[in-house]
């Protein structure tokens, strides 16, 4: 039996509006000790990513002041509760990331799935 | 037979120089589309790492030319090319980081291991 995400996903995840500027962007990532933040509108729905990668580039283009949504990649790679596992991580490595918004079907954000959280799968030695 | 990290690491690995700028740290990473740069002393050895978190991190703090040394983490979690995946999977979860470089016993740089490569231990039916 293929494990699901739902069996390792992070349901607690940081997320922020699409009106917020890069600086809270900023703040918000080292506040939550995490790198990718899902991007809501005004109906909760996820619009977007932006993570410190997108954050690190704003220091070379100096435009911190700029809305997220002008950093943010638009084109969001998700996954479902219900998705198997190694389809979750094949997106993860085709795309070269390392988190998936997990998304219900109205596109609503439930939760996170990192890199990291396949190690769950690994048998526990210690 | 549990898999080693040599089996799933990336040999591949863009580095820094401790004497680096920040601002050059953020170039790299962007350059190399990675979010963890092994930080390297003058006899190549892995003393720290700087990622885009801590590149972030100079955005709220307006360091951004200081030397990557003031902001990279000095304790670096790191693993072998002989060591069990599941042990090195456990030190990401423990830790919250998602890379461990994978340097040998004089502590020099052969690769990285990040948490997306562990997808590779999962079937694949794609
Ligand atoms: C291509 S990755 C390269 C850096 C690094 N390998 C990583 O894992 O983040 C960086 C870019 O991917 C985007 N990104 C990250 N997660 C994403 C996701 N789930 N869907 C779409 N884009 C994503 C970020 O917004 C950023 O612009
Ligand atoms: C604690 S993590 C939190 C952010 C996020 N969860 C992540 O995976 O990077 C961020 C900090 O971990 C540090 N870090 C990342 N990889 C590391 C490693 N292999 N050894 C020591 N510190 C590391 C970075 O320098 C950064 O200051």
């Amino acid at each position: 039996r293929t494990p699901r995400v739902m069996e390792i996903m992070n349901r607690n995840v940081t997320c922020i509006s699409q009106d917020a500027d890069i600086k809270t962007a900023a703040k918000k990532l080292l506040r939550g000790e995490t790198n990718h933040l899902p991007v809501l509108n005004d109906e909760n729905k996820v619009v977007g990513i932006v993570t410190t990668y997108d954050v690190s580039k704003a220091i070379i283009k100096e435009n911190v002041n700029d809305s997220v949504s002008m950093v943010m990649s638009k084109n969001v790679i998700s996954t479902t509760p219900g998705e198997a596992v190694d389809i979750a991580a094949m997106k993860l490595e085709r795309n070269n990331i390392s988190a998936l918004p997990v998304i219900d079907e109205e596109g609503r954000l439930l939760g996170i799935l990192t890199g990291t959280d396949l190690g769950k799968l690994l048998g526990k030695r210690w």
